[in-house]
């Protein structure tokens, strides 16, 4: 393990414990997409398949366990949870994000490097991660103002795939392993899609103002 | 099976 998939793995994580604290700290869900945490629910159980079957280190399987464990409950929380649900931004929260999932699936049954379940589940997971901020995007920019941990919440999230080709690049140079190109062009879009909001970040945070997106 | 420099990541 390199420097930069250690960063990756560690933004990835931050990026959940920032957004359980703020649900846990406030009782609210404001200000998060529903969506997105569905979406990325099924893109952790769709690519964790190989839990079952592969063995790779402990590291790993706990993480996995923690990611399926934590996105089921942060969607628990925000369907169920009495007064978390409450505070849910249902009305601004419209992405139809059900063509996200058919439309990654169908890529993933044309796109493919073998024509096995698990294989198409786990190219699935990949072009589904890509897209599956967008919900959470679109529900930020509409409602304007993002609240600090909010702000945060989805930095962590968007610095983790960008930590991520980091790695893959070092991986190139130092193992001669390319990867697979499928995680290459999609972590590229994945992080491609956060530059509008990377570039307010820092902003909000050079000028050491609240972070607003414009409309 | 071949190595696979991907499947070993999250």
């Amino acid at each position: 393990m390199n420097i930069f998939r250690l960063a990756g793995d560690l933004t990835h994580l931050i990026s959940i414990l920032v957004l359980l604290l703020k649900i846990y700290a406030t009782k609210s869900c404001s200000g998060i997409s529903l969506k997105t945490q569905e979406l990325y629910a099924l893109v952790f159980l769709a690519r964790y398949l190989d839990l079952f079957t592969d063995f790779v280190s402990v590291y790993n399987t706990v993480m996995k366990l923690v990611f399926i464990g934590s996105s089921l409950a942060i969607v628990w929380c925000m369907r169920m949870h009495r007064i978390v649900k409450r505070s849910y931004n249902r009305e601004l929260d419209t992405f139809r994000h059900y063509f996200l999932v058919a439309g990654s699936f169908v890529l993933a049954l044309v796109v493919h490097e073998k024509f096995t379940l698990q294989e198409i589940f786990w190219a699935f997971s990949i072009y589904l991660e890509a897209v599956a901020i967008l919900p959470q995007l679109v529900l930020l920019q509409r409602s304007g103002n993002v609240d600090n941990l909010t702000g945060q919440y989805v930095f962590f999230l968007g610095a983790y795939r960008a930590f991520y080709i980091l790695n893959w690049i070092y991986r190139y140079f130092t193992e001669q392993r390319f990867g697979r190109w499928i995680s290459w062009i999609s972590g590229l879009v994945q992080t491609a899609l956060y530059a509008d909001f990377f570039y307010y970040y820092f902003m909000s945070w050079k000028n050491n103002a609240k972070l607003q997106l414009p409309a | 099976a071949e190595p696979n420099s991907v499947k070993d990541e999250l």
